[in-house]
């Protein structure tokens, strides 16, 4: 599953008995490497790397395959373990309405997304309530109102721009109709933008989500820690969803956000039909990330 | 003692941290250093700065490669501009503040909605030529986005307007047919006015990683890309890919879009870019 010139690379590393230190830190430059241009975070793979030395220095090697492909184990079961074992599902408790809020930086695929899991959700048997709560891009109402016709689900949106007003009275309009999931599509922003994550803060307190989901692109590169630490900081999301899956990025960003934020990744969304939604797969990522 | 130190290990490795960090790439990032070693033996013993210095002219020469600008005056008949690039880039959002910048240069500018597809993609284009306060070809009914460049090639003849822009759909370079979308858009233009599209402008987004350089690739191979906007530059990432772009595809970033408003664009300036990599 690797790409060629890691696993030949990795196949060049010869030695009996113990894994050697030498062993592992030549193999582990060239993984480096990868991660790098996969779009691992600079600092996330630095420490990762470390964690893997530690762990393969000293092991014994095994007999059938070489110090190198075993690296590679120790570096693959690592990456998973990281990304997640477990699959991690939406936790929606307490009483009805529940409230999902969808967060994350301009274009990652908040309005799609919120769609798709409108959707999911009511295939399930839910009730779910589309709300626009997006009051600044140009025709947003619009688009959620368009989506949510092509898959038959409910939105809502008002008359006015006030963004608390609109998730409370979105949240009046679920308990009078008996709809049992809020999903709130919210405005792309900056995570250096104070004002608009502040508003942010103000909507979390005022609704109490259960989810907060933090979706990003999936081939964001270096930056992926940045936005992810400040809105981690701001609103202690719940869960990240990665889109755009279904193109040829290496998709490292995933690594890097877990690795800084701690936070499980609940969805990869692979395409922009309003079905394209999977559960995330920590060892399908893994060998994706590492080529 | 004057605080200098040789080009060590460490030294490297922290310049090594900032570009890898900028979105540069491992690539380009190992021919900057290798070069600077190089050039650090001549020099002696550096300092830091000092050798912050030559990266930055070193990256400011790759990026200095192409008119910044787009110019319609060089058109006889309408200048035709079609922007392209993947899901949510910022391509519609640049197009409008583009139709801003040419009508308050006193040119007149019509707008294609060529993006039949995404929800609304023609009321949000809508909304932008309102604000920029030009025109635009839009048909609600159309399924085919070359049918509307074709109408609005024919438009901007007829009306005998200075620029035509067309926006299109986003779409991953990945899928074939979607490319093969592209190129007809592109061939209908051509068809209709002479050498269009005259400038074909490919949206990336600051935040994306290496996999800009694959956008770049593939885009390049299906329509001839003539320059590049980097949206969203206002954010925190770098946009370090555009130098691995320009080094192997020699293409140029135009213009960078540094905000949601109709204002947020500049022509892009290699050494402010340079220098910003640093910060
Ligand atoms: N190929 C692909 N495209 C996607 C995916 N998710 C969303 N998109 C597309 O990406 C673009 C942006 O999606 P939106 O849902 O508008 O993104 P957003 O985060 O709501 O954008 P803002 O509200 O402006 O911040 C659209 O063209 C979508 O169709 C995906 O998983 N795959
Ligand atoms: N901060 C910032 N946001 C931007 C910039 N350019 C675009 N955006 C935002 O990015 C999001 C996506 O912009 P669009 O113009 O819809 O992108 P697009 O490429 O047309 O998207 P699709 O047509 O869906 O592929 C919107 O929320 C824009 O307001 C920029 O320079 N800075
Ligand atoms: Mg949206
Ligand atoms: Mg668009």
């Amino acid at each position: 599953q690797l790409s060629e010139n890691l696993e030949n690379v990795l196949k060049k590393l010869r030695g009996r008995g113990k894994l050697t230190e030498k062993n592992v830190s030549d193999g582990l430059r060239e993984v480096r490497r990868a991660l790098l241009e996969a779009d691992v975070n600079y600092k996330v793979a630095k420490e990762f790397i470390a964690s893997v030395k530690e762990k393969a220095i000293g092991q014994e090697v095994l007999k059938s395959i070489t110090p190198g492909q075993q690296i590679v184990k120790v570096l693959h079961d690592e990456l998973v373990d990281l990304l997640g074992l477990e699959r991690s599902e939406l936790e929606l408790k307490g009483s009805p309405p529940h409230v999902i809020m969808v967060v994350g930086l301009q274009g990652s695929g908040k309005t799609t997304f919120v769609t798709k899991l409108g959707k999911q959700l009511r295939d399930k048997g839910r009730s779910p309530l589309l709300v626009g709560a997006d009051v600044y891009r140009p025709a947003a109402k619009d688009q959620l109102k368009t989506n949510g016709s092509k898959v038959d689900l409910p939105v809502f949106v008002t008359e006015h721009n006030r963004v608390l007003d609109i998730c409370a009275e979105a949240k009046q309009t679920a308990r009078k109709n008996h709809y049992d999931v809020l999903i709130l599509d919210t405005a792309g922003r900056l995570h250096i933008d104070e004002e608009m994550m502040d508003e942010l803060s103000d909507v979390k307190q005022q609704m109490q989500p259960d989810e907060i989901l933090f979706v990003a692109d999936g081939m964001t590169g270096q930056d992926a820690v940045n936005a992810a630490s400040e809105f981690l900081g701001y609103l202690d999301f719940t869960g990240v969803v990665l889109t755009k899956m279904d193109g040829d990025a290496r998709g490292g960003a995933a690594l890097s956000i877990r690795s800084v934020t701690g936070r499980p990744i609940k969805y990869m969304s692979v395409g922009e039909s309003m079905d394209s939604l999977e559960p995330f797969y920590p060892d399908r990522l893994a060998n994706r990330i590492l080529g | 003692f004057s605080g200098r130190t040789k080009l060590d290990d460490e030294l490297l490795e922290d310049l090594e941290e900032i570009l890898i960090e900028s979105d540069l790439g491992v690539d380009a990032t190992m021919q900057l250093l290798d070069d600077l070693r190089d050039r650090a033996s001549e020099i002696g013993e550096v300092d830091i700065g000092a050798l912050q210095e030559v990266l930055q002219n070193e990256i400011k020469q790759l990026l200095s490669n192409g008119s910044h600008a787009v110019q319609p005056e060089s058109q006889d008949g309408p200048q035709v501009i079609m922007v392209v690039g993947v899901n949510g880039s910022g391509k519609t959002t640049s197009i409008g503040k583009l139709a801003h910048q040419f009508k308050s240069k006193g040119k007149s500018v019509l707008i294609a909605a060529a993006d039949t597809f995404r929800a609304a993609a023609m009321e949000q284009l809508e909304n932008w030529a309102d604000r920029a306060n030009v025109d635009i070809i839009v048909n609600r009914k159309a399924k085919d986005p070359a049918s509307v460049a074709y109408d609005a090639a024919a438009a901007a003849i007829s009306r005998d307007v200075d620029v035509l822009i067309v926006d299109t759909a986003g779409r991953l370079h990945t899928q074939g047919n979607l490319m093969d979308e592209l190129q007809k858009i592109h061939r209908v233009l051509g068809k209709q006015i002479e050498n269009a599209p005259h400038e074909v402008l490919l949206v990336l987004d600051a935040t994306t990683g290496q996999n800009a350089i694959m956008q770049a690739r593939h885009f390049q191979k299906v329509v001839e890309i003539d320059g590049i906007i980097l949206a969203k530059l206002d954010g925190t990432a770098k946009g370090g890919v555009v130098v691995a772009i320009n080094r192997e595809l020699d293409m140029p970033v135009k213009y960078i879009g540094v905000g949601e408003g109709i204002d947020d664009l500049q022509l892009f300036d290699p050494e402010q870019f340079a220098e910003a990599l640093f910060y």
